[in-house]
């Protein structure tokens, strides 16, 4: 999982 | 993006309408806490400093740009309109929101997932949106009786925590590697305070009767 999809939520 | 996460964005979104519509449609923000609608901007802004750095997604983006525009736009009638402001009860809008913005921060500095700009942001963000709602609920048991639109916000604004949690749930059975303690523990907390609110709102449209909190 990277980085940026970690705060893939709003 | 599986269902419940999608239902608890509309949620979200149908919420912020709600509290527009009432405040464009009765040119009224009684029963609303400017200080509850503040906060939202700021868990925005901090939350979303990645708008530039990080894509997610189309939905994503606009979303976020949503988000941010009618927060914003909410505080900016609540302070600027002429007619809108001198409905606001001021006077039962008295929590000392500073202490979340200070606490949250000094929690994001202690708890965070990376001790980088954004991370901090990112936390702080989180715990003070689980603390947000709190002027307003604090607002609406003082003044007893809640209008039927603000009803409808602070409902579809806990349908939004609720849904979110089934979406962590979700994710946590279909998604190998899913595990965000952070959100997922401030979510928690965030929704436990709707409970309270959720049973009254259960009842008054059980018996079909006005929504009325205790003193």
């Amino acid at each position: 999982q990277s980085e940026a999809q970690a705060h893939d939520e709003l | 993006m599986n269902i419940f996460r999608f239902a608890g964005d509309m949620t979200h979104l149908i919420s912020i309408v709600v509290l527009l519509l009432k405040i464009y449609a009765t040119k009224s923000c009684s029963g609303i806490s400017l200080k509850t609608q503040e906060l939202y901007v700021i868990v925005f802004l901090a939350r979303y400093l990645d708008l530039f750095t990080d894509f997610i997604s189309v939905y994503n983006t606009v979303m976020k740009l949503v988000f941010i525009g009618s927060s914003l736009a909410i505080v900016w009638c609540m302070r600027m309109h002429r007619a809108v402001k001198r409905t606001y009860d001021k006077e039962l809008d008295t929590f000392r929101h500073y202490f979340l913005v200070l606490g949250s921060f000094v929690l994001a500095l202690l708890l965070h997932e990376k001790f980088t700009f954004q991370e901090i942001f990112w936390a702080f963000s989180i715990y003070l949106e689980a603390v947000a709602i709190l002027p307003q609920l604090v607002m609406l048991q003082r003044s007893g009786n809640v209008d039927n639109l603000t009803g409808q916000y602070v409902f579809f604004l806990g349908a939004y925590r609720a849904f979110y949690i089934l979406n962590w749930i979700y994710r946590f059975f279909t998604e190998p590697h899913f595990s965000r303690w952070i959100a997922c523990l401030s979510g928690l907390v965030q929704t436990a305070f709707y409970a309270d609110f959720f049973y009254y709102y259960f009842i008054s449209w059980k018996n079909n009767a006005k929504l009325q909190l205790p003193a």
